[in-house]
C-alpha cells in the first residue's frame, strides 16, 4: 500500500463522521438514482467496515465532505476524461472530498443485465477512489482494490490485506473488524510504503 | 488507448524510432513516471521512455523487461483510475 506524500487524512477525531451527496446536474441516466445509490453505500460501507469513520448520504451537496458527480471531457480540474475506458474516474486526497467520474462509461451495477463489452462496475470504481478520497494511493499489488486499473465486467469491491494494513495504518481499526475472516490468500502484505 | 493503437509498440525496444511512440511517452507522463521539462515528446524509444518503461513494469507488479512486451502493453492499454501512481499535485487542490 502507499500514501499520498504528506500522508494527508481527515485530520477530525476518531470516530469520524462523513457525509456524501451526489452532484444533482453531474448525472447519468442510464442507471437509476437507487442503482446509483446503493452501489455507493456498498462501497463506503467496505471502507467502514475496516476503519472507525462512518460514512452518510446528504442532500446537501454544498456542505457535503464528499461530493460525488458524473463528468465529461473537460470539467475544470485539468484531468479531462476521455471518453469510453482509458481513464474511468479519479478521486482527491484528503480533506478536499471531490470524487468525479466519466460520464461516458457504460456504467453498471449488473452484468446479468448490461451486456456490454465495456460495462464497468460502479461498485468496484466508487470502492477505488473512495481509498482516494481517505488518502490511499496506488498500490503494486494487483488483487488490492487500491491496484489502479479495473478491466471490463471485473468486480473488484473486496478489500484485500494491502488495503485494509494501508487505512488502518491512518485510521485504526473499526472495533468490529475481525481479521480472521479473510481468507488465507488475502493476508500477504506489503510493508513498502 | 486501445491494442489497435498500441499493439504495434509490442517489441520495440530503445533506439527505435516508431511512429506514434510520443503517446506512449504522454502516458507515462501524465501517470508519473516520465519527468521531463520539454513536453515536445519525440517518437524515439530514447533513455527517458526506458526508464519509465521499467519504472512502470515495477510499479504494476510486471516483469521487468524494459521492453514493450505484451502484457505490459495489455496493462498500459488497461481502462484505470486517473490518478497519477506517483502522488500528483492535482489531488492537493487547494479548496476555493
Amino acid at each position: 500500500y502507499a500514501f499520498f506524500s504528506g500522508r494527508p487524512r481527515w485530520s477530525r477525531s476518531i470516530p469520524i463522521i462523513l457525509t456524501y451527496a451526489f452532484s444533482p446536474e453531474n448525472v447519468i441516466t442510464s442507471l437509476s438514482k437507487s442503482e446509483i445509490k446503493g452501489a455507493f453505500r456498498r462501497a463506503f460501507s467496505h471502507w467502514a467496515s475496516v476503519i472507525p469513520v462512518t460514512f452518510s448520504e446528504s442532500n446537501d451537496y454544498g456542505f457535503a465532505d464528499i461530493k460525488i458527480g458524473f463528468y465529461k471531457g473537460d470539467h475544470g480540474d485539468g484531468e479531462p476524461f476521455d471518453g469510453v475506458l482509458g481513464v474511468l474516474a479519479h478521486a482527491f486526497s484528503p480533506e478536499t472530498g471531490r470524487f468525479h467520474l466519466d460520464a461516458a462509461e457504460t456504467w453498471a451495477v449488473d452484468f446479468d443485465r448490461e451486456k456490454s463489452d465495456e460495462a464497468i462496475d460502479l461498485e468496484s470504481v466508487a470502492t477505488h477512489e473512495i481509498g482516494h478520497l481517505l488518502g490511499l494511493a496506488h498500490t503494486s499489488v494487483q488483487e488490492a482494490v487500491m491496484f489502479p486499473s479495473l478491466r471490463p465486467r471485473e468486480k473488484k469491491v473486496d478489500l484485500k490485506m494491502d488495503d485494509i494494513k494501508g487505512i488502518q495504518a491512518l485510521y485504526g481499526s473499526n472495533p468490529n473488524f475481525n481479521d480472521q475472516a479473510l481468507s488465507e490468500s488475502d493476508t500477504s502484505i506489503n510493508n513498502g510504503v | 488507448y486501445t491494442w489497435h493503437e498500441f499493439g504495434k509498440f509490442v517489441d520495440a525496444t530503445r533506439g527505435n524510432k516508431i511512429n506514434g511512440i510520443s503517446e506512449l511517452k504522454k502516458y507515462f507522463h501524465r501517470f508519473g513516471y516520465l519527468k521531463m521539462d520539454n513536453l515536445n515528446f519525440t517518437d524515439l524509444f530514447d533513455d527517458h521512455l526506458e526508464h519509465a518503461l521499467i519504472k512502470y513494469q515495477e510499479k504494476l507488479g510486471l516483469i521487468v523487461t524494459g521492453k514493450l512486451d505484451e502484457n505490459t502493453v495489455s496493462q498500459i492499454i488497461s481502462p484505470r483510475c486517473g490518478v497519477s501512481d506517483f502522488a500528483p499535485k492535482f489531488m492537493h487542490a487547494k479548496r476555493h
